[in-house]
């Protein structure tokens, strides 16, 4: 199975 | 004072349309430079960075920045009471609780304005880092969208595969597998026609139709779609909104097999 990562995991909060 | 005018006002309503299935929700940075909205959908696996450069505009003026929290579905209706041909005005006063949409008819006979309240949103903002790409793709809007809609019918995830011969598209489930292979075009009459893929190193990813098809609802905007890939890093999907600006999606790859 695939799993999903969220953006947070790529880019910081500014 | 906050004033935007924009004589294709049918932009904006492909605007709307183009985010409000990803989006219930986002903030309209308001600045001298233009206008800037930023947000991820709420599972925050994708993301939408809307650009319209105050060039775009016939009239413009921001004296002081200004974050207008907008519920989309509330501005989803008020576009949709503006005609196609329309011609739309944005404005707010400093430090404002609501934005006034105003529709002008193109022989000025009919002047409708709406007033809508604004919300406080708490969004966070994202760092994007500038990133070289290891496969950027430009087809026709149309076909990317074909090719999303074809294949979310085969299992919930495409691959996209990008060599030096060209970009293939795959979906697997139960019912079978699919595969759409596209060329780079060697030549075309009109240039919204082509399929051009620039790549440094091939890569292949994989990413949830889901959100693919939310991006295509963005086509009208454009006739191409550009493509952006490296591996292990969120692919970007870009629609150019004709002088004014662009749409950008970013997608989080599924990570396993």
């Amino acid at each position: 199975a695939s799993t999903q990562p969220t953006l947070n995991d790529y880019f910081k909060s500014k | 004072m906050f004033e935007a005018r924009l004589v294709q006002g049918a932009l904006l309503k492909k605007v709307m349309e183009a985010i409000k299935e990803l989006l219930n929700e986002a903030s309209f940075d308001c600045a001298h430079s233009g206008i800037l909205l930023q947000a991820m959908d709420n599972s925050h696996v994708s993301l939408v960075s809307l650009n319209l450069r105050r060039e775009g505009f016939d009239k413009y003026r921001c004296d002081r920045n200004l974050v207008m929290g907008m519920n989309l579905s509330s501005m989803s209706k008020i576009l949709k009471c503006a005609s196609n041909d329309d011609i739309i005005t944005m404005k707010a006063q400093d430090n404002a609780d609501t934005v006034t949409f105003v529709f002008e008819s193109p022989k000025q006979e009919k002047i409708s304005d709406y007033e809508m309240k604004l919300t406080n949103l708490d969004q966070d903002h994202l760092g994007i880092p500038e990133t070289e790409y290891s496969c950027v793709i430009k087809l026709p809007s149309a076909e990317f969208a074909r090719i999303c809609r074809d294949l979310s019918q085969f299992g919930e995830s495409i691959v996209i595969s990008c060599t030096k011969e060209g970009v293939k598209f795959s979906a697997a489930g139960d019912i079978g597998t699919a595969n759409i292979k596209l060329a780079q075009t060697a030549t075309v009459d009109k240039e919204e026609d082509a399929v051009m893929v620039d790549m440094q190193e091939p890569v292949t990813l994989t990413f949830a139709c889901k959100y693919l098809n939310m991006f295509t609802k963005a086509t009208p905007l454009s006739p191409q779609v550009c493509l952006s890939m490296s591996p292990d890093v969120p692919l970007v999907v870009e629609y150019k909104i004709e002088d004014i600006g662009h749409i950008r999606y970013y997608l989080a790859p599924r990570i396993g097999d």
